[in-house]
């Protein structure tokens, strides 16, 4: 069965694409079949991983738009065991396009039904907004992982997240759960950093008896530190690990990598 | 004449709303009559600010969805010369829900007509995208300026934006104009950055004897630091300069402050 995760929070700029793209290069550098689909008109995990798709190429954007379009075809190999269906900027317009279509929100999981062989682990990037594509990425998915900055803005808006997980949950997609928070580009000697990651620790070891999707989530450790490196490999169309295999930023995404296989594993 | 200002970049994260509120509060400062509006259905310029509206409170949303709204009403007075109109979660659907309405990219400019005093300098908080919300602000003012982090993915979003800049340009707002980049969290002593800033420095370098509203942008000095009181203030509802007037932040965002203000006085 694939393990399919959205990485989604409104709050801008808080390492959504960062985590999608190596997370999911260093879960298929440990052997697993991954899947990573941009949703995010920007297509920031697309240029990450050096592809730039032109106007014939198939993208997230047509596999929305038509009902018939060969998703097996949009498909591209990064490396051994990690493919990419990548986004284009036309995706920005989708929303508005789409807006008279019937059951909207579940476009994208159709589209996922007609491919060939299902991965062990499935990633969604997601634009910084609670709008369609984001919500067609809940509808796809059985797991959400929320990428944070310890910083109070980046704390507001969860309660906002977890409240739309929850409507999806009871609408279209009733397996839904919230699984854990990542904390990226993170600051540990800082004393926000800490009292922020102490306000989550407190709200989601309260929420253990409640009946919510997020009842069982937790804040991952380790955290992502904030490494230099980390901005500049998309630059050369690399991962981590291709660009500085050596550094923080890589030896953090894999050990976040093991603890994903190794729950995977256990199930 | 008052002197209106877009605070604009897609990309999220790139502290638009740390530099609207500290920016606009420094202006206040030194005794201009400044005047925020929150665009953003984060909120998270009111939220800085202190402003939670409830349901009985006048808001953006309010101001887009009902052409009789009193403006003058929704307007908050936070400290001498700083005025707020804040924004509400409400405004995520003011996008679909006013996909009928003609004109709808001109809204918040017909509202501002009906302002009682207008302020000398208005700044525009915008969320991270460029859709109804971002192409209303557009309309509304004379100069875009662009927050941004010194970072290879924050600088792939500039050419859409000044794409959608010249289209409202040569559409709705033949006067809008590209100021000036402003360098968020910038983390001097690291390459990349160096790199990024020299990249942007010959792109609006290359720019100067074009027809396009970007031709005079300049990357502004000083660039705003990286500086964890910035990321606590808005914890405290407080502007950096009630916060922690001494820091580093409080003396970054001075200066360009003074910068405005200087500009202005000259004009
Ligand atoms: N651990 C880290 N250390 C340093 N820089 C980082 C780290 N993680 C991400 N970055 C950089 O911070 C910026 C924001 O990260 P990223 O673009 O992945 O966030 P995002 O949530 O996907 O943003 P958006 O909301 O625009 O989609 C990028 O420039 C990225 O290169
Ligand atoms: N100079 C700085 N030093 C340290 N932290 C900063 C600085 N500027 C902004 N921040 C923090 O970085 C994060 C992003 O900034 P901010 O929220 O202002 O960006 P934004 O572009 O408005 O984001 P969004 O796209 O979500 O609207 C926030 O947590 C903010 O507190
Ligand atoms: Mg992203
Ligand atoms: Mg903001």
């Amino acid at each position: 069965i694939t393990r399919s995760i959205a990485l989604i929070n409104q709050k801008g700029g808080v390492g959504k694409t960062t985590t999608a793209v190596n997370l999911a290069a260093g879960v298929a550098r440990l052997g697993k079949r991954v899947l990573l689909i941009d949703m995010d008109p920007q297509a920031h995990a697309s240029l990450h991983l050096g592809v730039e798709p032109g106007p014939a190429d198939l993208t997230v954007y047509d596999l929305l738009c038509d009902p018939e379009a060969p998703i097996n075809e949009s498909v591209h190999e990064i490396e051994r065991n990690l493919h990419l269906i990548p986004s284009i900027v036309d995706l920005a317009a989708a929303e508005t396009e789409l807006a008279d279509t019937p059951n909207r929100q579940g476009l994208l999981r159709r589209a996922l039904d007609r491919l060939d062989t299902p991965p062990d682990f499935l990633f969604i990037d997601c634009p910084p907004s609670l709008g369609l594509l984001t919500l067609n990425a809940l509808a796809a998915v059985r797991e959400v992982v929320i990428p944070m900055q310890a910083h109070f803005l980046a704390l507001q808006g969860v309660g906002k997240l977890l409240e739309t997980v929850g409507l999806v949950g009871r609408s279209v997609n009733p397996a839904l759960i919230v699984s854990s928070v990542i904390l990226t580009s993170h600051e540990e000697q800082t004393t926000h950093a800490r009292e922020v990651v102490a306000d989550l620790d407190e709200f989601f070891t309260s929420q253990r008896e409640t009946e919510t999707p997020w009842r069982s989530a937790r804040v991952r450790r380790p955290a992502i530190r904030r490494n230099i490196k980390l901005a500049e490999c998309p630059s050369f169309g690399q991962t981590v690990f291709d660009y500085a295999p050596k550094c923080a930023g890589a030896q953090d995404y894999t050990a976040l990598a093991e603890s994903f296989v190794r729950e995977w594993d256990a199930l």
